[in-house]
């Protein structure tokens, strides 16, 4: 169960890792929108 | 500025969703680590029980 | 036109987010659903051997 444990905060932080991605591409994506128009 | 102010308003809607998700998943491994110990607490009840008998 | 491509953006992002989210969920239910099972069996294994002792 602790191992379980442990593999799931690793998961779980690979995902933050992702979801944070995410969000800067969308960041960069619309300021580069915002500049072209 | 409709621009600018509509992509802050997207950004924080975004960062908004992954606190959420932060929460979410926080819950879920403190449920999950319950889950198991319910389980594996009554298996050892249900040994328990069968030995005795 | 720049709100719309903002909108697709913000759209696309919250998509992935969401896919990245629900991928997440399935495995973690399946690794524990895989970790109760193991923990279950072991416990049988130990009770069997305690009932044949």
């Amino acid at each position: 169960a602790v191992r379980y444990l442990e593999e799931e905060d690793k998961r779980s932080q690979k995902l933050l890792q992702r979801l944070d991605t995410h969000i800067e591409e969308l960041k960069t994506e619309s300021e580069r929108t915002v500049d072209k128009y | 500025k409709g621009l600018e102010e509509i992509r802050h308003q997207y950004l924080r809607a975004v960062n908004k969703i992954r606190g959420d998700m932060m929460h979410y998943i926080q819950e879920s491994k403190k449920r999950a680590a319950e889950m198991i110990r319910a389980e594996v607490l009554k298996e050892r009840q249900q040994t328990a029980r069968k030995m005795r008998k």
